[in-house]
């Protein structure tokens, strides 16, 4: 693990004397490939190592603890404080009266399950959602969505007629005040973010329905291009949290670190299994010693 | 970033890092080539150091893999992978490739767990026009296999495909379930499955060498299939797989529709890393 490579690059820096860039360098160089090799992005390490860097330069070398230790616990305290979001914005922002979430995400990256499992959890929670399918491409994915909406115990709006996923939200807003439902949960298709056509799709679908979140939903699998498809999202849409996906499974997680890094927008959820329970809250603690290793 | 000719500078370095972190190469196989590339690039004639850079990946990667036979009657291919990999999708395609190559197709809808997954291989049956087996929701997928290995006897299908549901490779007893199938499936036909090959998503960082480990080690992986490269993501951790578990990758998925899959193209893949 990370500690454990730091105090072999500390061993010559004895209880005494300051932080220097020399002296940390390769424990920098350390960090940077720990970061790397979690699939954090390769300018995202680059830049956080940078500002850890001016963290630690100057720091005087505590006795209580080894400088390894000490360059690990401001490391630990950086990432820590970037993925935490601010106060409320770390939930989900659903005001009373009828409020409206959007999931979208690439291909798979678990948005209808995700959509399923929110619409469990609000019911718990004593609110009364409608399920709306507005992935009008997939095949099945209607069947899909009303099967979780039948498991859960929510209404589904679904329009097979048309391809057309703006009047049908439209309509499915409609009915569900008729129904007193007071929160429109709307599955979309999923798609390429550099799929101009379709993530325009998304930004009529948010100007009609101007909903109170945005989530991106996406795998914490994820490698490299987490940067690029959190950002055209954000960019096209305005996102407002990110749902990571399948985090039941060894993937180390530093997609979340990048998209969090890049786009600002906090990691609001959690997806933890296949089942419609498996949704949890996100814990920054937690994704942080997976990504520490 | 573009060839300039002649010796490796440290910004030339610090770039190739880029681009093979960038790709999803992982940082042990990306250090090893910029290491050869930098021989090749002092051994060259003071060509740019991109063509160094594209001639190392390609022998990295060997020569463009077989196209995988299809001799046994029916043939069996299982196609596995994690969850909303584009494994039922890729089913489909293939069905397509091979319905169109004349072959006899049977499609074994082996997902009996998942909402929805039964109807959505129906749908690409039913545009397909070929037969396929499926058995109750939340049927045991063994049994199901079963029953179609029996018809595809009766039917004397050439092929049956076989599509699994998604399941993480952590998971202990699922991938229990799939070795029971790959059991089941060589008690009924001698030698099947014949292909079994891993359906990994592109957008997929280093955790997709993981994968393959997980499931080569539980079922004896063939090959490998790589979806949703029509995005941005290079799926360069195929290049780290195929090297340590010698698998090669087969298919490319580049789309949503039946034709959206194609053989690998190693020099494809490497001209798209270095143009
Ligand atoms: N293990 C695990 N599987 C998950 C999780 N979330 C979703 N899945 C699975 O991932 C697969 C894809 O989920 P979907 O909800 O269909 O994904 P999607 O984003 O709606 O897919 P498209 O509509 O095709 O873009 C399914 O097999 C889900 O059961 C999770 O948190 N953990
Ligand atoms: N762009 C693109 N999308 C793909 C490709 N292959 C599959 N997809 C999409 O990815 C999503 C998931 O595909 P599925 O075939 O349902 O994946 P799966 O592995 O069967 O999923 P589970 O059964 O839930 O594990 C769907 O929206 C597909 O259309 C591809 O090559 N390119
Ligand atoms: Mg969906
Ligand atoms: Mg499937």
């Amino acid at each position: 693990a990370l500690g454990e490579k730091l105090q072999k690059t500390f061993r010559n820096l004895r209880g005494r004397g300051k932080l220097s860039e020399s002296n940390i360098s390769q424990a920098m160089r350390e960090i940077r490939l720990a970061l790397l090799e979690a699939d954090v992005n390769f300018r995202v390490a680059r830049d956080f190592v940078a500002t850890t860097q001016a963290k630690c330069i100057g720091q005087e070398v505590l006795n209580s603890i080894t400088p390894g230790q000490q360059v690990v616990k401001i490391v630990h305290d950086e990432l820590i404080a970037l993925m935490s979001g601010e106060g409320k914005d770390q939930a989900l922002n659903l005001p009373g009266g009828m409020a409206t979430v959007l999931m979208v995400g690439l291909h798979g990256s678990g948005k209808t399950t995700t959509t399923g499992k929110l619409a469990k959890r609000l019911i718990a929670e004593g609110r009364k959602p409608m399920l709306v399918a507005c992935d009008v491409y997939r095949p099945a994915a209607i069947d899909q969505l009303e099967t979780l909406g039948q498991e859960v115990g929510a209404p589904v709006y679904s329009d097979r007629a048309t391809q057309d996923v703006v009047a049908i939200a439209a309509a499915a807003r409609k009915v569900a005040l008729q129904q007193e439902c007071n929160v429109l949960l709307v599955d979309t298709a999923g798609r390429l973010h550099i799929d101009d056509e379709l993530i325009d799709e998304l930004v009529r679908l948010r100007d009609k329905l101007k909903p109170h979140e945005i989530l991106l939903v996406a795998d914490a699998a994820t490698g490299q291009e987490a940067v690029s498809i959190a950002e055209r999202f954000d960019k096209a849409l305005g996102v407002t949290g990110v749902v990571l996906t399948r985090l039941d499974g060894d993937a180390r997680g530093g997609a979340a670190l990048s998209m969090r890094a890049v786009t600002g927008k906090p990691i609001k959820l959690v997806g933890v299994g296949e089942k419609l329970d498996a949704l949890d809250v996100f814990h920054p603690d937690r994704l942080v010693s997976r990504l520490l290793g | 970033l573009l060839g300039k000719p002649g010796r490796l500078t440290d910004a030339d370095i610090e770039d190739l890092e880029e681009v093979l972190i960038g790709a999803d190469f992982g940082v042990g196989l990306t250090f090893r080539l910029i290491e050869q590339i930098r021989s090749v690039e002092k051994a060259g004639s003071g060509g740019d150091w991109m063509a160094a850079a594209r001639s190392v990946v390609l022998e990295e990667l060997g020569p463009k893999p077989q196209m995988p036979t299809m001799q046994a009657t029916p043939t069996v291919v299982f196609l596995v992978g994690v969850n909303g990999a584009g494994k039922t999708t890729t089913a489909a395609k293939l069905a397509w490739r091979y319905k169109n190559e004349g072959k006899a197709v049977l499609l074994a809808a082996c997902d009996t767990f998942r909402a929805g997954a039964i109807e959505q291989l129906r749908v690409w049956r039913e545009r397909l026009g070929i037969s396929m087996v499926e058995g109750a929701y939340r049927a045991d997928p063994a049994s199901v296999l079963f029953e179609a290995i029996a018809k595809a006897r009766e039917e004397r299908s050439d092929m049956l495909i076989v599509d699994t549901a998604g399941r993480l490779h952590t998971k202990r007893n699922l991938m229990a379930e799939l070795e029971k199938m790959v059991r089941v499936a060589g008690r009924a036909v001698p030698g099947a499955p014949h292909h079994t090959w891993l359906v990994l998503d592109a957008n997929t960082g280093g955790n997709a060498i993981q994968q393959a480990r997980q499931f080569h080690q539980s079922l004896g992986l063939t090959g490998l299939i790589v979806t949703k490269m029509d995005g941005t993501s290079k799926g360069g951790a195929l290049v780290s797989i195929q090297k340590e578990l010698g698998l090669p990758v087969l298919w490319i998925g580049l789309g949503e529709a039946f034709e959206d899959l194609e053989a690998f193209d190693p020099q494809q893949f490497a001209e798209a890393l270095f143009p």
